[in-house]
């Protein structure tokens, strides 16, 4: 114990791995870390471990001031989009809660009209969390649905669209061309940008999770990501190699299935757990 | 993308006309790039490699000019030989068959039990779905709607999970059923209480099929996982879903070389259609990328 050697730095190559880092990242952040320990001569394993966990949260050290981005003339639209189960409608539920708590009086629009009982999904979630609902019926055009709760949003003085699309993958063209369809109408409603393009990622998710972040943040205009299932055993370590890359901000992180299980990301909290 | 990676690695040895340990560790050297890249778990990967490598030595890839495909091919071969033989349906010896559903949240449990009805549907047998997950909302909802679309019947009660669980048995024995199918609710591996009601479910209707639902983008907790839910509940397949994305899917070889456990079926679409029988030659290839 204590001993500076080779020996540790492919302990910590393991742990990095074992955490869903991809080789590539890996090899980045222990090269990194072996300049700061000779420069700054760190001389001990804690204090090599310290350095490390700083220089991965230090990745994501601007996501922390944001939440999420709140208009200057409301209603806020908050798009939620991403794979198959990754826990879109979920999040939707918990986030209408948190904003319910604080006085605001949020939408929920049911943007999946495609999967069997999803709008039925989001109609319990808007009961839990006493938000407005706007559905239409199954197999309707998605983003006539989030347009038409834009525009009821605008007319009961709503604050908040939280709008929930169909789980797709990103390897079906017609499928993410619809994702497209949806945000350019949804933006015609609003006069400006989605004010938000939420991913959701899984953190069971290994390294297909870079996948879904470049051709979601490329149709859609992802501007910045949740992370689920973090109550699980599973890091999340892709995320890290999406940092450099992509500016995806981190902003949201499921913790459970429950109505309150959600929380603001914290880069420290993401470092240590990584390595726990 | 293997085969370019060796190619590369390769082409300035085909100049020297032979190989060195240093240019069979090189090479040994990307295939752990590529395995790692497409989510095998860090420990099967390296008894993996170490196989491979024996392999190598053993097949002289040393005085081999052609080297890359050969390294490929015993990685290919190495990758099939570990998925292992089809397994076929375990009928009961009376019916019905109980199918038992699990995994972790989201990963398509409920979908996978209609599309394994529908395809029992095809093949003349007559199944019938079990609503047993009372926690999601509008998760028996979903099943009674797809139900609907493959024409099965889905036994939705009141109680517990596993209260449930013996209605739906005793229905399907009445209804002279071939198969029932169990659809549970998502849960964590780490969750002692959630998996002890699961091996509860087991206990009441007492299954023929106890198959694993694993998501195909799930990355190095792939293990860790399988080996709770092999431990709790006696696994006697895993369905791999989601594999009309791009996820490489190594999860799989990694599941099967720790737990054993074969993979049954590949789930290949949201539609109640897109459910096939696994074939070890085509994961391997999707594997290598
Ligand atoms: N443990 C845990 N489960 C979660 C979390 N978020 C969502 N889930 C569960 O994951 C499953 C899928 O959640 P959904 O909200 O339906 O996911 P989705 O992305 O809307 O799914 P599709 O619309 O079908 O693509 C459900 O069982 C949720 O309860 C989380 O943070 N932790
Ligand atoms: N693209 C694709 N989507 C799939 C596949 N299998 C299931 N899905 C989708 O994945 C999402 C989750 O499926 P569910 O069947 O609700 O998953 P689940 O395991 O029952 O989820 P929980 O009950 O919440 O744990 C849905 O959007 C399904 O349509 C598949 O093979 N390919
Ligand atoms: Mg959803
Ligand atoms: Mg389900």
């Amino acid at each position: 114990r204590g001993v500076i050697d080779e020996n540790l730095y492919s302990v910590l190559e393991e742990e990095l791995l074992l955490a869903d880092t991809s080789v590539a990242v890996t090899e980045e952040i222990l090269s990194e870390l072996r300049d700061a320990v000779r420069k700054d001569k760190v001389t001990t394993v804690d204090g090599i471990r310290e350095r490390l966990r700083h220089e991965i949260a230090s990745r994501f050290d601007w996501d922390r001031v944001k939440g999420l981005n709140e208009p200057a003339v409301p209603p806020a639209l908050w798009l939620f989009v991403g794979v198959n189960g990754v826990g879109k409608t979920t999040t939707i539920g918990k986030l209408a809660s948190s904003l319910k708590s604080k006085g605001k009086r949020p939408l929920l629009a049911a943007g999946d009209t495609f999967r069997a009982a999803a709008i039925e999904q989001l109609q319990v979630w808007a009961e839990r969390s006493g938000a407005d609902f706007v559905g239409a019926s199954p197999g309707s055009d998605s983003a006539s649905v989030v347009f038409s709760a834009i525009e009821a949003a605008k007319a009961r003085g709503c604050t908040h669209v939280l709008a929930d699309t169909a789980g797709r993958q990103h390897t079906k063209s017609a499928l993410m061309t619809e994702l497209g369809k949806t945000v350019r109408v949804a933006e015609k409603a609003m006069g400006r940008a989605p004010d938000e393009v939420l991913l959701v990622l899984d953190a069971n998710t290994g390294q297909n999770a870079v996948r879904q972040a470049e051709e979601f943040g490329h149709i859609a205009g992802v501007t910045g990501l949740v992370l689920t299932k973090v109550d699980g055993t599973a890091k999340g370590g892709a995320l890290i190699g999406l940092q450099r890359g992509l500016h995806l901000p981190v902003k949201l992180v499921g913790t459970g299935e429950g109505i309150e299980d959600l929380r603001l990301f914290d880069p420290k909290w993401f470092a240590e757990r990584l390595f726990a | 993308r293997l085969t370019r990676r060796l190619t590369g690695v390769f082409s300035s040895l085909r100049r020297q006309g032979r190989l060195s340990e240093d240019d069979v560790n090189n090479a040994l050297r990307e295939v752990r790039v590529a395995v790692l890249e497409a989510d095998v778990n860090y420990g099967v990967a390296k008894d993996f490699l170490a196989r491979i490598k024996e392999k190598a030595v053993g097949e002289n890839l040393f005085g081999s000019l052609t080297a890359d495909q050969t390294l490929v091919r015993i990685v290919r071969d190495e990758i099939v030989e570990l998925l292992g033989e089809d397994v076929p349906f375990h009928w009961a010896p009376a019916p019905p068959t109980v199918v038992l559903m699990a995994g972790l949240q989201g990963s398509g449990k409920t979908t996978t039990c209609a599309k394994l009805a529908r395809w029992l549907v095809k093949d003349g047998k007559k199944p019938m779905m079990a609503a047993c997950d009372l926690q999601r909302p509008a998760a028996v909802h979903q099943l009674q709607v797809l139900g609907e679309q493959v024409g099965v019947p889905v036994h939705t009660g009141q109680g517990s999970p596993v209260d449930v669980a013996k209605e739906a048995i005793q229905r399907a024995r009445h209804l002279f059923c071939d198969v029932l199918i169990v659809d549970t609710a998502g849960r964590l591996a780490m969750d002692a209480e959630l998996m002890n009601e699961l091996a509860a479910i087991e206990k009441a209707v007492g299954s023929h099929e106890r198959l694993l639902v694993l998501d195909a983008t799930i990355g190095q907790e792939s293990v860790n996982v399988a080996q709770a839910f092999q431990d709790r509940l006696g696994l006697t397949g895993v369905v791999i879903t989601k594999l009309d994305g791009d996820a490489r899917g190594g999860a799989v070889l990694s599941v099967r070389a720790v737990t054993g456990v074969p993979v049954r079926y590949v789930g290949t679409g949201e539609a109640t259609d897109a459910l096939e029988r696994f074939s070890s030659e085509r994961m391997a290839g999707r594997i290598l990328g």
